[in-house]
């Protein structure tokens, strides 16, 4: 049973792209087959895996226009286990383009239908927006994990987010929240400990017991296009990054 | 001559809101009568603000679909000096809404219009993207100021914010970039001096020299929808939006 996950938050910069990439890369180091989805037009997860889009490349910018073209690609590797999905700059526009399409919510959906067999994980990494690539993503997927910043306002963001995610129930009745990841967590700020209690308050099981802390690690190796295990394996990134794979791995047999 | 600055990045996170409130406070502060726009469905602006929007006021929402409104309305003043056009989480879908109307990049700047003689500064925070709203941005102001996070992915979405604007510069050819601030500089971590270094390097006198430092005072002014300097006013992030504030008001007379 292929676990589709959507990384969705509305909210900017808190960490969807760099989860994707690092917990796509941990449960990949377990042996599980993954696949990573870059769904924003600003193609970040593509930069960060240091992957170049050649010429003839299907990104999913094409498949959005040509769903039926995925039964006949293989997504590109990018590490031992983890394949991709890359996209490019032209995606900004595909959102008009798409908008007056039937069905437009899931056409990610049809896109992933083939591919399922092949892989034990995909994560999808979708823009800062209630939009219709991440309309696509919570359509596409059977649970959405919400990473959400231990900063004043996420919490406002997030029952707006779970509104979103009861609409799109309705046309995807397999979608279920995974969970919620607290990240960006500085442990000498009381603002990021009062934050995060306020969101294991309000939101209690669903919120992971791993953290990911603020480590400079983590953004370096964006710089470099490396995961952080490979670019430093014993940082306290790479370690939340494992123990999250640890549990998200439970949660699925629970 | 009013200035009507667009505050604009589709990368998210990068201070967007913070730097249209505590910017728009630091000019207030030096007797400038400014005026903020809430152009984000997550309202964020609105919240940090204190603001609660009720029942028949005027939000750039109802503004969006009927223009005319704002000659006979009174932004809601909010601080000293600072007024506010708040937005709702209705906001969401004027996007789509919008989207099939004729001049729809134009719309804020005939809302702004009849508003310009009012104020000396009017400040306007648009969402993480390159959509509809971020337009109506940049084709309502005559400068856009661009908050670049000391992070690796900044310099990569830049370019593309550039073709955005040079394309919007042909619909509005007095939109000018007024410049380029370095946020959430982190002034013990290698990484950001790297790339704050590499941004001058791209981007020369464009960029201001103050820069804005992390801070956590700042992040607690915003739960507590408080300026920095009602919060901390002698705080780093204080000063740094006052230094701000003194540039930015120098480059609009040189
Ligand atoms: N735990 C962390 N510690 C330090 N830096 C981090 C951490 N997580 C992410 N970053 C950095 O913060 C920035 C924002 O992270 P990221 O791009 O993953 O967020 P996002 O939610 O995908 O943003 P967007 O909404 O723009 O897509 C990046 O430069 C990234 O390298
Ligand atoms: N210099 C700083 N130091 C510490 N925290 C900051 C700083 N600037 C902003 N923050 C915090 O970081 C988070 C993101 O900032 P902000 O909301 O201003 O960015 P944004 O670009 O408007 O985001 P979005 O793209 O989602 O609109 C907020 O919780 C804010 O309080
Ligand atoms: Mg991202
Ligand atoms: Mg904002």
């Amino acid at each position: 049973m292929t676990r589709i996950i959507a990384l969705a938050n509305q909210k900017g910069g808190v960490g969807k792209t760099t989860t994707t990439l690092n917990l796509g890369a941990a449960l990949a180091e377990r042996g599980r087959r993954v696949l990573l989805v870059d769904l924003d037009p600003q193609s970040n997860l593509t930069t960060c895996t240091g992957h170049t889009v050649q010429e003839g490349d299907l990104t999913t910018y094409h498949l959005l226009h040509h769903p039926e073209r995925s039964s006949s690609m293989t997504p590109k590797q990018v590490r031992d286990n983890v394949s991709l999905i890359p996209t490019t700059l032209d995606m900004a526009t595909a959102e008009v383009e798409l908008s007056g399409k039937i069905g437009r919510e899931m056409i990610l959906r049809k896109i992933l239908h083939p591919l399922r067999t092949r892989y034990d994980y995909i994560l999808i990494d979708p823009p800062p927006s209630l939009g219709l690539f991440t309309l696509n993503a919570l359509g596409a997927a059977n649970e959405v994990i919400i990473p959400l910043q231990s900063h004043p306002l996420a919490l406002k963001g997030l029952g707006q987010l779970q509104l979103t995610i009861a609409l799109m129930q309705e046309v995807n009745p397999s979608l279920q929240i995974g969970g919620i990841i607290v990240t960006l967590v500085n442990r000498r700020q009381n603002l990021d400990s009062e934050v995060e209690a306020a969101i294991r308050q309000r939101a209690g099981n669903l919120v992971f017991e791993t953290v990911i802390p603020v480590n400079v690690r983590l953004a370096e190796a964006s710089a470099r296009a490396l995961t952080i295990f490979e670019h430093d394996s014993h940082s306290i990134g790479a370690l939340a990054y494992r123990d999250l794979a640890g549990e998200v791995i439970q949660r699925g047999t629970a």
